[in-house]
């Protein structure tokens, strides 16, 4: 919001006739509450912050920049240290099916990513079918189902079943034995002190071997990002991380925690509730929107 | 021993970073943390440890009077007060994408039915995909009947029809479903300003989610602004939620947080503590 983002604290640094330790002490500052009201970790934060402001007093000026673009290339080098310089894209080997199992915290955007998802990899020809291995959520079924329908997919589930994991296996061999190329298991929602639903995500994990485990994200997070995230990577292997609601005006700070704390990159960003509004994730902007 | 500003002001910058690491909304960290200045003003200091102790006496005290709730809203005193009249009893769910709102409603419902209430309920969202379906099977799992139109209909107009059936049928209680939406949409904004005017409910009830980080600000600020709300119920507060949201909510509205939210089933909807908020905030 107005007055609080970084670009505010590049247009004080620019001002200045000279970029001394104080400058750079008042732009760290700056820097520490944008990087705060974007909900990244405090912790986070705190090394940063300490680490932009030590390389910029302490590093010797690299030829051809001034003193001030110097400290707004340490910031964006720090920051795209843990994001990755461009677009990654999903593991994918051709010739054989791939499984991509969505899971997260209850609400975060699993089911409505997977019919997005299912979308993007149809336009990109391949054969494409959603799994519903969710059997908690009243009306889970329906909605993957009705998803699959609108971005004419193959779809199974199985809206009566109890157990998740023979769910998922029956519709990963289903599909497997039709040659599809991507098979997307959509699973409940789940959070880290739900200890008998992270086993049940691990037990999913060991039957179907996913080539993807993609931690669907809600860009609203806050400082519980950090930890949420880690507990799902110490259940199983978080490959690639997808982060939701960016249409609105959170900042999706978290994201960058759950970087941190899965080692995994950020794929794609969900930008809306239509199937067509889900994006390649492109670092550098989403560092332009975090500190904005 | 004179206590140096140095002192002071990293005694202060460690109460907004504790504040922060609770998940509590930047500014409202700071609005708190101005509090307590404003408390310790004119306040004698000893040694360091005594500022420590001081500013801890103050936090609690800022907190709690934020967090304490200045009116009471109890759904069941709100139904028992309203039995018999002609009116049913009118409550409108609102909130972004994802936070509870339709569990919240389930949870609802069957505390009322429990209580021996008759209830209907409105399935208002009529944009996302299995919103009916879900409604319907929370519907059936609770003995409770969901008024309906089809997708792409006008929710407007499930509202009033479900009024119009509550009034028909001497239903005590309608509970109207909307869709989630994002506070930057103004046409979304509108559209719920719409539901809420048609349905003229007793009580608008914000479901937020005990997760959000800055932007639980944000959202409860502009649906607070462009539509109005009485009450708060935070969700998925079983998630480990550190508390900030409630304080943060609450700080930037001054309206009550009536329930929350401890899990998926029935049972998990319980009555606000601030004394609970007030011990993890503060851990
Ligand atoms: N505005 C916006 N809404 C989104 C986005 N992604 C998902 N949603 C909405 O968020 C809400 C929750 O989405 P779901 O797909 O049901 O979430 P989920 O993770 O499957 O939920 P559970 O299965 O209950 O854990 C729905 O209202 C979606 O339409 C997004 O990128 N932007
Ligand atoms: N752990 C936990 N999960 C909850 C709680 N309340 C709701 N949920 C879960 O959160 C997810 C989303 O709940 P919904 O009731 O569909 O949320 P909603 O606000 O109606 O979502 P939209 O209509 O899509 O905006 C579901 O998986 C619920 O079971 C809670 O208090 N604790
Ligand atoms: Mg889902
Ligand atoms: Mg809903």
């Amino acid at each position: 919001s107005l007055g609080q983002g970084i670009s505010n604290a590049f247009r004080k640094l620019l001002r200045r006739p000279t970029v001394d330790e104080k400058a750079v002490e008042e732009f760290v500052k700056d820097l520490q509450r944008a990087l705060l009201i974007a909900d990244v970790n405090v912790d986070l934060v705190l090394a940063l912050s300490e680490r932009v402001k030590k390389r910029a007093l302490e590093e010797k000026l690299p030829l051809g920049l001034t003193r001030r673009e110097h400290v707004i290339k340490v910031l964006f080098d720090e920051l795209t240290v843990f994001l990755g310089e461009s677009y990654q894209p999903l593991r994918y080997i051709s010739g054989r099916s791939n499984v991509y199992m969505l899971v997260g915290i209850q609400g975060s955007g699993k089911t409505t990513t997977g019919g997005k998802l299912a979308r993007y990899l149809k336009k990109r020809g391949l054969k494409v079918g959603l799994v519903c291995a969710d059997t908690y959520r009243p009306g889970a079924s329906d909605q993957l189902k009705q998803l699959s329908e609108r971005v004419e997919v193959s779809f199974y589930g199985e809206p009566d079943a109890k157990d998740a994991v023979k769910v998922a296996e029956r519709g990963v061999k289903k599909f497997k034995g039709e040659g599809y190329d991507v098979i997307l298991v959509d699973t409940a929602g789940r959070h880290k002190e739900e200890k008998g639903l992270l086993k049940e995500m691990k037990e999913i994990t060991g039957k179907i071997k996913p080539d993807e485990i993609i931690l669907v994200l809600d860009g609203t997070i806050g400082q519980q990002a950090f930890n949420q995230a880690k507990a799902f990577n110490e259940a199983t292997d978080i490959g690639s991380i997808i982060v939701t609601k960016l249409d609105g005006a959170a900042k999706g700070g978290g994201a960058l925690s759950s970087v941190v704390a899965t080692g995994a990159k950020i794929k794609y960003i969900g930008t809306g509730e239509k199937l067509d509004e889900l994006e390649t994730f492109d670092p550098p902007g989403f560092v332009g929107r975090l500190l904005d | 021993k004179e206590l140096t500003d140095k002192n002071m002001d990293e005694a202060f910058w460690d109460l907004q970073l504790s504040l922060l690491q609770s998940d509590v909304a930047l500014e409202v960290a700071e609005a708190i943390t101005e509090k307590v200045k404003e408390k310790l003003k004119g306040k004698r200091v000893g040694r360091f440890t005594d500022l420590k102790t001081l500013l801890e006496e103050a936090l609690r005290e800022s907190i709690k009077e934020i967090l304490t709730p200045k009116s009471s809203i109890e759904i069941l005193a709100l139904a028992e007060e309203n039995k018999g009249k002609k009116e049913p009893l009118v409550i409108v769910f609102l909130g972004v994408n994802g936070t509870g709102k339709t569990t919240t409603i389930a949870k609802i419902g069957r505390m009322l039915k429990k209580k021996g209430y008759n209830v209907v309920f409105a399935a208002s969202d009529t944009f996302r995909a299995g919103s009916i379906e879900q409604l319907e099977e929370h519907g059936r799992r609770t003995g409770i009947r969901v008024i309906r139109h089809d997708y792409g209909g006008d929710s407007a107009a499930v509202a009033y029809d479900a009024i119009q059936h509550a009034m028909a049928k001497g239903v005590d209680v309608v509970l109207i479903d909307t869709a989630g939406r994002m506070q930057t949409d103004k046409n979304l904004l509108e559209e719920v300003n719409k539901i809420v005017r048609v349905s003229n409910p007793k009580l608008t009830i914000f479901v937020g989610d005990a997760l959000a980080g800055n932007d639980a600000v944000e959202q409860a600020k502009k649906f607070n602004e462009a539509v109005g709300f009485d009450a708060v119920i935070l969700a998925k507060v079983d998630a480990d939620s550190k508390g900030g949201a409630a304080l943060s909510i609450t700080f930037a509205t001054e309206k009550p947080i009536i329930a929350v939210g401890t899990g998926q089933k029935y049972d998990d909807l319980a009555s606000f503590s601030p004394e609970w908020f007030l011990s993890k905030i503060l851990d």
